[in-house]
């Protein structure tokens, strides 16, 4: 269903670094331009057509085997692995 | 290329093997061909760099205690925050360097079917390791294209005994440990590249044009939804939650928040919530929307002229200025040039329509002491009536339709957290200068 294929896209974007990670402590809810935006990010970073759209090819970039690890690593993300480190 | 900030601070690095693939699920790979595969993969990192691997048996104290890039294959949750997802999705991920226990730890997925070379349904473990032991040299993602460190798995890189990197990735690897055989590592800074220095720091007086625009009032409409005043402004709206607060400094786009309206859209003439079953109108031209919640109704936009409303000389109304409920009666009022209409809601046929009431326009000038030309109308607080023009807003009390005074407020000050102008003090005459002048906000 395009919900919960919207909302996986959501889940892959905040694991790979293009959404800032959901807070437990406190209720974030993305925008639709903040996910566009993302979308984006991640068309532009995996070399597909930019449409910041949830597209054929951006669906299948993203279910494409691929390293764990983020693509973006941004200040929040580090700052969570250093507090689960410690 | 992306460097992950973090560098081994060595060139020597030893490193060791866990454990291994599952046989049952990768058969052509006994243990051997793994180390092998695992050999060259580090060897694609020490051709480009002064680097030297040494391999250390996994069942060895040192290897136990303190290797430096120990591989492990291990399935689902694993203990490091990084849990695998069975065949297919994550296949591997590795530690950065430092001085934690898990940097430069590299684990693999074990329900992929591991390969060297194999057909498609298989993964290529060469390929993957390459990519990983750049992570744990202190490597990140690289959008780059070819660069193994591409995030995504794309096939075989080929024969491992003459695979060379990718001119991104040597440059990578070169910038953190140097070049083979020739200076120091790093060049002449031995260090990780730095940052670019910080920009100097900005005044902190607004310049951001939606301040400006959030202070100047002047909104095309204003509207009570759900018990928050949206303040309408060209493509934006702000927000004020019913403790006066707003939901943000910025403007949010009105067309990321308002679903069917038609693109483009840089204006809107007025908005009000229906009473009998709380759905949005907005008006926009000759054409009215209803809104369930956020998103258009299907049969939207239909024409203004359904309302029926004529001016006095008989010509169609073509634009709405204001609209709003009384809660003195619980009437729908619409406003256009100077003029008002009452309406009822009807709930005849199922579908909400309205009704006019006859009487009607009627001149704005009955609402005494506010403007006849007004931005828009909500009711608020105690069932009160603020009307809204320009950057000022006047309030009628209860019912009331005709007061003695009604002094104007400040838009920017009261709904929108725009500091106050600053009240000028009374100067002293001065007989140099009799008229003295004084600055308001926007001046």
């Amino acid at each position: 269903a395009p919900t919960d294929q919207y909302s996986r896209a959501v889940d892959w974007l905040s694991r790979y670094g293009y959404l800032p990670p959901p807070d437990p402590r406190a209720s974030k809810l993305q925008t639709k331009e903040g996910i566009e935006k993302a979308i984006r990010v991640m068309q532009r970073y995996g070399g597909v057509h930019e449409t910041g759209v949830l597209d054929s090819e951006t669906l299948k970039l993203m279910s494409t085997p691929r390293c764990s690890l983020p693509d973006i690593v941004g200040s929040e993300d580090m700052l969570r692995r250093r507090r689960r480190k410690r | 290329y992306a460097l992950s900030g973090l560098k081994w601070h060595k060139t020597d690095l030893t490193w060791s093997v866990h454990s291994y693939p599952s046989p049952s699920l990768s058969p052509g790979l006994p243990n051997s061909l793994v180390d092998n595969i695992l050999t060259h993969a580090l060897k694609a990192w020490s051709d480009a760099a002064p680097l030297n691997f040494r391999w250390l048996p996994s069942d060895s104290r040192v290897a136990a205690a303190g290797g430096d890039i120990r591989v492990s294959f291990t399935s689902m949750f694993h203990d490091d925050g990084y849990p695998f997802d069975g065949q297919g999705g994550t296949l591997a991920h590795a530690f950065f360097p430092g001085r934690n226990d898990m940097a430069g730890d590299t684990h693999f997925d074990d329900d992929e079917i591991w390969s060297y070379g194999g057909s498609s349904s298989t993964t290529d473990l060469f390929t993957v390791a390459v990519h990983e032991f750049g992570h744990a040299l202190g490597l990140s993602h690289s959008s780059s294209d070819p660069s193994i460190m591409r995030p995504y798995y794309q096939g075989p890189v080929g024969d491992i005994q003459n695979f060379m990197l990718a001119l991104d990735d040597k440059q990578a690897i070169q910038q953190l440990y140097g070049v083979k055989d020739e200076g120091p590592p790093g060049g002449v800074d031995p260090e990780i590249p730095r940052l670019p220095s910080p920009p100097p720091p900005r005044p902190t007086q607004p310049s951001d044009p939606s301040f400006s625009e959030r202070c100047q009032g002047g909104f095309d409409a204003v509207a009570n939804i759900r018990g928050e005043v949206f303040f309408f402004k060209g493509a934006h709206f702000w927000r004020t939650k019913q403790d006066g607060s707003l939901v943000s400094l910025n403007p949010a786009q009105i067309k990321n928040f308002w679903i069917g309206l038609p693109p483009g859209t840089n204006k809107v003439d007025a908005v009000y919530e229906r009473k009998s079953d709380s759905k949005i109108i907005f008006f926009i031209g000759s054409q009215y929307w209803v809104f369930k919640d956020t998103v258009a109704m299907a049969g939207y936009p239909r024409p203004l002229s359904e309302w029926g409303m004529r001016t006095k000389s008989g010509a169609l109304v073509e634009s709405v200025d204001a609209a709003f409920i009384w809660a003195h009666n619980g009437k729908t009022y619409l406003f256009s040039n100077g003029e008002f209409w009452r309406f009822d809601e009807s709930h005849g046929s199922g579908e909400v329509t309205w009704l006019q009431a006859p009487d009607y326009p009627r001149s704005n000038s009955l609402w005494g002491g506010v403007p006849s030309h007004m931005d828009d109308v909500i009711t608020w607080g105690e069932g009160d009536s603020y009307f809204f023009k320009d950057n000022h807003y006047w309030v009628l009390k209860r019912g009331g339709l005709n007061q003695d005074v009604v002094t104007p407020k400040s838009i920017a000050v009261d709904w929108l957290r725009c500091p106050a102008p600053p009240t000028t003090p009374a100067a002293p005459a001065n007989p140099r200068h009799p008229k003295e002048c004084s600055c308001d906000i926007k001046g």
